[in-house]
């Protein structure tokens, strides 16, 4: 009630908005796009597909409670409190990616060869606090 | 990073643009742990842009030959085949590669007998470099990959036999053949289509290449009559067409930490399908009874759950 009295008076749209930042944190951690051509990086001379790659990546602030949202370990709190209570230069938990998809590429070898191979860990598909 | 039993040479890989003194502590080569030196395509060239900070011209132009351009048309279907758009593997359970690597025969070394692919007996020396073959990628399938191209429209089948022996060098350099292999195969050319046709010399090359051999030098025949042997009895005329040499396609199994395993995935998904897939230790499997749950332990740990 004290907030509301404080308020200026507001209209509804801006109410949602006041109160929006009590349910969904500002930035927090989640996946980015990110979409890159090999030509960008002059590498499509030897990488012949695919054209475009997207790694994406995971920005964004980790909640103090991060729980099971992002999947992370009890470790993941046990870290902001050591962060908080005892000793502020251990880092707090980082917003990280949690699960991968691989990706398979076409690339000519300096002797001349093509190879196809599939790598494993290159798509960044879901974030996690740790 | 952890080969899988296998044993990594120790050789940098020739692929990057790396410093011209390759034991420089700079070149970037040399942080990555042995076993993902060598062969991995990708990890050198991302390394080399990363050290070098700042610099514009990131091409890792290392001097490549250029490919075959046949060669090129036959992986960039074989690419589309196994991937998406966006270059993700496609969940193909039959196929078990994650490794396919094409070799054009080394020109200056083939040496054509008889016609020159004309007329009914094809026969060439071959000599395959497989130096980008890593040890921690295992062979489940080689191929001779040959391109038909008929010029004229041919109306009827024909059928082909195709004889290769390995050329082995002994002690005084002397070439002498030593292992002969042949395969029949017959081919239905539609009017004015370029047919690929695979030969499957798995069983004939896993010797070579199971040990790990560097050069493979072998002499193939290709004869080629009209008529269809399932068919008809009696063959007919030979078969004008050109023939080029063939190039040798292995399909691979990269036992290494880099390369993506779909059985892996594939269990892991059965298994937790909600949860984020654990690393499995470098041996691909929990050794001992310490990582495995015995039946009791993993009746209780179910009732608890």
């Amino acid at each position: 009630d004290e907030t509301m009295k404080e308020a200026p008076a507001a209209s509804p749209q801006d109410l949602s908005q006041y109160f929006k930042q009590f349910l969904f944190p500002q930035n927090e951690c989640e996946l980015h796009n990110f979409r890159l051509s090999f030509s960008q990086l002059q590498w499509d001379k030897w990488i012949l597909a695919p054209h475009r790659y997207s790694p994406q990546y995971c920005k964004g602030d980790c909640p103090r409670v991060a729980g099971h949202r992002y999947g992370s370990p009890v470790h993941t709190m046990v870290q902001n409190i050591i962060y908080e209570k005892l000793d502020p230069s251990v880092p707090r938990p980082s917003c990280v990616p949690a699960e991968y998809s691989p990706l398979s590429v076409l690339t000519v070898e300096p002797d001349g060869s093509i190879v196809y191979k599939e790598y494993e860990d290159m798509i960044a598909t879901r974030c996690t606090c740790r | 990073p952890h080969s899988r039993g296998g044993v990594a040479s120790d050789k940098p890989s020739g692929f990057l643009g790396a410093p011209e003194d390759p034991t420089s502590d700079f070149n970037p080569l040399l942080w990555l742990p042995k076993g993902m030196r060598r062969g991995y395509a990708l990890l050198p060239p991302l390394l080399k842009v990363l050290s070098e900070r700042g610099q514009q011209n990131w091409g890792s132009d290392v001097p490549r030959l250029q490919p075959d351009s046949r060669a090129l048309r036959y992986m960039k279907r074989l690419y589309k085949m196994s991937a998406t758009k966006e270059g993700i593997p496609k969940d193909n359970r039959s196929h078990l590669y994650n490794t396919v690597r094409l070799f054009t025969p080394c020109s200056e070394c083939q040496h054509h007998h008889g016609g020159l692919g004309k007329g009914d007996v094809h026969s060439v020396d071959l000599l395959f470099n497989l130096d980008r073959v890593t040890a921690l990628e295992h062979l489940l399938k080689s191929v001779l990959l040959y391109s038909f191209d008929t010029s004229a429209p041919v109306s009827s089948p024909f059928s082909c036999t195709c004889h290769l022996s390995v050329k082995e060098h002994d002690s005084s350099g002397q070439v002498c053949p030593s292992v002969s292999h042949s395969v029949a195969f017959s081919l239905h050319l539609q009017v004015r289509k370029r047919k690929w046709v695979e030969i499957d010399v798995t069983s004939f090359l896993q010797p070579l290449i199971a040990t790990h051999r560097r050069n493979i030098h072998m002499a193939v025949n290709v004869t080629c009559l009209v008529g269809d042997p399932q068919h008809s009895t009696e063959l007919g005329q030979p078969v004008s067409m050109a023939l080029l040499p063939p190039s040798l396609l292995l399909y691979l199994n990269d036992t290494s930490e880099q390369a993506y395993h779909r059985w892996d995935s594939l269990r892991h998904r059965r298994k937790n399908p909600g949860r984020p897939r654990q690393r499995t230790s470098p041996l691909g499997v929990p050794t001992g009874d310490k990582g495995m749950e015995t039946p009791q332990a993993q009746r209780a740990s179910r009732q608890r759950r």
